[in-house]
Parts: C-alpha cells; structure tokens; sequence
C-alpha cells in the first residue's frame, strides 16, 4: 500500500509538473496527496495555443492570463470551486467582482508588499551609504614624537573616531608623555584637510599676550621673572574647536583615551630622560622635582611614570569642557595664580577672553602640487616662498647634489629673511601685503635672480631681523 | 614642539604641531599638573639677544597679540584632481623646521624620492644671525667641502630638527618618522 501511495503521490505530481512548473517552484505548493482535480488542468501545448489565439480581445487576453495563473499561484485555493479555466465573455472585474475580488486583492498585496519592501530596503541602503558607519575600514596613518600616543592615535582610529579625533586624542597623550614639548599649559596650530571636498581648516589656537604685558617689563625682567613669559593657553579651546567641527566621537570618550594614559602610567621616553638630565628649567619648584624626578634624579628611559594628577584634569574637562579652563575655575585659578607668583601679569580676564581661531591656510602650486600651510603669525608664506625660488632652479635628479644644496642655502637665506618681517597681522596691516608678496611667483623669480649659483652671497640679500627669540 | 600627523580612513589629513617653547615651558607647573608655556619669548623686543639683531616691529609684544611661530603643519595635495601624491608633515627646531620641511619636499616633489629617504637625508639650515651654515650628522666630508668651497661657512651639529611625515599616493598610505627621534613612532593600518 506503502508503495502505491508513493507512485500515486508520484503520479499527482507528474500530473501537475508540466502544467504550471513556474507555479509548483514559486509559489507554496498544493498538498501533494490533494486528488486531481475533476475537470483536467489544460497542459501546456494547449495553454499556449490559447495564449497565441490571433482572435482573442487583447484586454480579455490579459485578463484570461492574469486567470489561468491564478489557480496555482494564489495562496487561497482551497476557496476556489475547481472549475476548468475558460475565456469568459464577462468582466470578470465588474461582473463577478465579488467572486474575484478576493484574489485580485491578493495579488495586489502580494506586489504591494514586495514594492514596499524593496522601497525600504533601498532607502535604507541609501541612507546607511549616507549616514552610517563605513563598513570597509580603509587604510590610515598615524606619526606622532612618542610611540605611546601613535598607537593610541591608531586605537581611536579603530574605534571609528575621525582623524581629528585621533589627533586630539594623540595630542593630549603628548602633552603627558613629552611634558617638555607640550602640553595643556601650551598652544599649537591644526591644519585639516577634506581630500574628498578638497576644503582646508587652521585651528590657530597659539598662545597670546596678556591683557597687562608691556615690552619694557618684558626687556627689564624676563630673565628673573619666568611668570612674564606666561601666554594664555591656546591648547584646550583649540582642540575643542577642532573636535566640534571634526569629531565623531564624545569629547569626553576622547579625553578618557588620553586619561587613561595619565592614570595607567607610560614609559619614559629617551627624549623626555635626556630633558629631565640636561635641560631643567633653572627655576625648577619643589613641585616640578615631586612631578618628574620622584626618587631625586631624572629618571631612565623606560621607566614607568604615572600622571594621576593630569588624568584628574582630563577627566574635568571631558565632563565641564573648555569652560572648567577658562573660565574662572579652580584650574583658572591655579595658573594664574602659579604665573603671578612668579612675576607674571597673567589674569582670569584673559582666560575668560581667550578664543582659538578658524582660518584658510595660505596655499601656493608647487610643481602640480598644492602646498598648504598656516598663514601669519606663523611663517608659512614664508615656506611657499622658499619653494617658489626654488622651481625656478633646473632642480632634477641629474643635478649634483652639492649643487642643489647650494641652491637650497641661498633659497633658505631669503625665505628665512622673509619670515622674520611677519608677525600677528591682526596688529599690523602691512603684514598682508608681505605675505601677498611671498606667495607671489613674479617676486620669487626676482629674487631667484639675485642667487649666484656658484657664491654664497657675502651678506643678506633682504633685512633681517630677530628670528628665533630667546638666547636659550 | 610635539607633532601629530594623522591620515585616517575618513580622507582627512590632519598635520599638528603643538609647543610650550623652551623645554618645559617656563617652567612653572600648577598644583593640578598643569605646566605654563613660555611662549612670550616668540616675541622680538630690543637688546634681548647677544647678537643684538635688529628687533622686528612686526612682531613687538602687544596685549592680545600672538608671536611670531614656527610651527609649520603642512599638508600637500595634487593641485587638480584627486589622484596623486598627498603628504602630511610636520617639523619642530623653531626656524630650522622651515628649512627642513623645504628640503622634506624638494626631496619628495622634486627629485622623487620616496619618503622614507626624504626624511632620512641630511638637512642644511642658514642661521642668519651667525651666518654659518649648520649641517646635520648625515652630511658627508665631500658635501661639507663643496659648499665651503662656495663660500659658505659651515657649522656641523647633530641634529636640525625632526620632520615627520605621511604619505598618501592613491589609496596606499604610508607613515613615516625621523630616522633621528629616539622616541617617534609611525604606524598604518592596513
């Protein structure tokens, strides 16, 4: 028995293969123990004749098509009657709607739905392409002076944190790391650059003068009074202004990357070593020996150090922002009370009026290449300048060496020349026009031809004046 | 100063170059661990230096004014399109950073070299004031010849300055750190 209801349930199903085989794949398939129906399905040689009969309405056509269909492919046939298929005279969609209705309806749905789907599935692949992370983690790169923030620069690179994110992150893990080359307490300048919108921000957050500094107190006391040197500190707005028009993670997960260093401690790098032996600030406090020399003397490179105190101000300035450093807080307080101590003028009001500035950056053509770099106070016109000379020069690899360094000292002469006549040019006009000249490739050519290819110039071509400040 | 280059996976280039001044800083360090910059010795004033070079007006201390700078983040693009080479680069050493990162992207732009030797390569710098021409270590004897032979009076110290930098040439990027840090790391993720 076993055996002739398998071939039995065979047979039903060769009974149904050749007439719809789209169906039977498609679609939920009929019960196959269901009996055949009473009235034989048409097979396929006489679907298709009827489906190429010359004299059928073409309306009718379709809607006799959409109908052979639909006893197979509609989820609902246990409600059809089993009647054989046949052309109808009628409408079937006014005159048996109510009979048809029902499947239509189905049908409808059923397309309804999967438009629908297919809609939300591209909206939603649009806007994750928009919106959402990237899903392929391209390349990065990451340089900094310790190889303790350049791994943390890459951890928040990991982490899905922009490339300002990273660098804020690394920048702060520079100034507990490397003490003797920044810090909170110090200032800087960013330079970002969208490659894809081909758009570049400066966030100039150097330090300036107090409100009550004079030059003659400068020139009189600098040397005993080590608080007159004191700038208010650009650093904190600076990276805050960078993070809230870069950043993509909280401000307070970014801090906590660099806290987390302080707290867990860090290996004393060989430069910081070599400047806690050889370069200590004359005026060093009991405070700066507790700090830096714990057991009395500079400490070995590799040596494990720990910055509680600097992880606790970290932490502060994740949750209050730049506001718990400028204005008017405890760490306000602080340093301005340390800079007075030690002669400075430095005040809370010039916290309080302190703002980190978003600038273009001066740009020049270099051989097919955009060269971008800080406008003044900085020198970077200056380094245009230098590179303007320079392209006038047959300056290939076929060029000895030796020559090109000639060239290459005469140029640096000039451009360094020129640096020294800039300055803030919020304070001075004229600082503009210098600059306008710098990047100009009419005056490098002039003073290109005022470069002897085989003498050192005897003297500067241009004035010079006071580069590079302290004796120190 | 302290350097951060960043090239990230977002297509931005981010050069920093951060300072206190002296080493340090002035020096003083608050209860919370802050150190204070020293800064103000940017600005030019007269009789200052033992040279007695002439004081620039430009740069005069003024409330509010910031003082001249040599910090030099730089970022380098093709000049049309988007296909070519990118760098990031950043130097310390005040003024011999200028001269550095002059030299960093002669190397680069001009002769073609590849980064890693463009940064490694010996670097020259004209200290105005003294007028010597200082060397670094990697100049050679024959170099340091040549360029007396020029007339130029040449100083040799250890080191200029440190530039790093990173590079990016289509889709393959690459960092890079001054042979001469102890202490710089560069590293890509790939």
């Amino acid at each position: 028995m076993a055996a002739e209801n398998e071939a039995s349930q065979e047979s039903a199903l060769g009974a149904y293969s050749p007439v719809d085989y789209m169906s039977i794949t498609s679609f939920p398939r009929l019960p196959e123990d269901e009996p055949a129906p009473a009235a034989p399905l048409r097979g396929r040689k006489d679907e298709d004749a009827f489906l190429g009969d010359p004299d059928t309405d073409p309306d009718s056509f379709l809607k006799s098509a959409r109908l052979q269909r639909l006893p197979s492919s509609s989820s609902e046939m246990g409600s059809q009657d089993g009647s054989p298929l046949r052309e109808t005279r009628k409408d079937p969609f006014s005159a048996a709607a109510a009979e048809c209705s029902c499947r239509q309806d189905g049908l409808t749905v059923i397309v309804t739905a999967c438009l629908t789907f297919a809609t939300g599935v591209t909206v939603a692949l649009v806007m994750q392409i928009y919106f959402g992370d990237p899903q392929i983690f391209q390349q990065g790169a990451v340089v900094t002076d310790a190889a303790r923030c350049t791994s943390l620069g890459i951890e928040v690179l990991s982490k899905q944190g922009s490339s300002v994110d990273a660098a804020v992150a690394a920048a702060l893990c520079l100034g507990i790391v490397a003490p003797h080359s920044s810090g909170l307490g110090g200032g800087g300048v960013m330079l970002v650059h969208d490659i894809r919108r081909n758009e570049s921000h400066l966030i100039d957050f150097r330090e300036s003068a107090p409100g009550a500094l004079r030059e003659e107190t400068l020139q009189r006391s600098w040397e005993t009074k080590p608080g007159l040197l004191v700038g208010v500190p650009g650093m904190v707005k600076g990276l805050h202004e960078a993070h809230q028009l870069y950043g993509r993670l909280p401000w307070s997960q970014v801090l906590a990357f660099a806290a987390a260093v302080a707290q867990d401690g860090f290996n004393v790098t060989h430069d910081l070593a070599r400047a806690l032996a050889e370069q200590l600030p004359p005026n060093m406090s009991e405070r700066f020996r507790e700090t830096f020399l714990p057991s009395g003397r500079p400490p070995l490179p590799g040596s494990l150090l720990h910055r509680p105190d600097l992880a606790e101000v970290l932490d502060v300035l994740g949750t209050s922002g730049p506001a718990a450093f400028y204005a008017g807080g405890n760490l306000t307080l602080e340093m301005v009370a340390e800079a007075q101590h030690a002669g400075g003028v430095i005040t809370e009001e010039d916290f309080s009026n302190y703002s980190a500035l978003v600038e273009k950056p001066v740009c020049g053509v270099y051989r097919g290449h955009l060269v971008l770099s800080p406008p003044p106070p900085h020198t970077g016109p200056a380094l245009i300048s230098a590179l303007n000379i320079l392209e006038g020069f047959n300056l290939t690899s076929l060029v000895s060496r030796e020559q090109a360094l000639h060239w290459v000292a005469e140029t640096l002469k000039i451009a360094l020349a020129l640096a020294s006549r800039l300055g803030d040019p919020v304070y001075d006009s004229t600082i503009t026009e210098s600059m306008d000249d710098m990047l100009s490739k009419v005056e490098a050519a002039y003073l290109r031809g005022h470069i002897n290819d085989s003498q050192a110039a005897p003297a500067p071509l241009l004035p010079v004046y006071e580069l590079d400040g302290a004796p120190t | 100063a302290a350097q951060v280059l960043i090239m990230g996976p977002d297509d931005f280039i981010v050069a920093m170059v951060s300072s206190l001044n002296q080493p340090f800083g002035s020096g003083l360090i608050t209860p919370s661990g802050i150190l204070l910059n020293s800064q103000m010795l940017d600005f030019s004033w007269p009789n200052r230096t033992a040279n007695h070079s002439a004081p620039s007006l430009e740069n005069s201390v003024q409330p509010g004014k910031r003082p001249l700078s040599f910090l030099l983040p730089t970022v380098v693009r093709p000049a049309e399109g988007l296909c070519g080479t990118y760098l990031a680069l950043g130097a310390n050493g005040a003024a011999r950073g200028l001269s550095g990162l002059t030299q960093v992207l002669l190397n680069v732009l001009t002769l073609n070299r590849n980064l890693s030797d463009s940064l490694a390569r010996g670097r020259l710098h004209p200290d105005l004031q003294s007028n010597l021409l200082q060397v670094d270590s990697e100049f050679t004897e024959e170099e340091i010849e040549f360029l007396e032979a020029r007339g130029h009076h040449v100083e040799k110290v250890d080191v200029l300055s440190w530039v790093h930098g990173s590079r990016r040439t289509n889709n393959f990027i690459i960092a890079v750190k001054d042979p001469r840090s102890p202490d710089a790391a560069g590293a890509t993720i790939l």
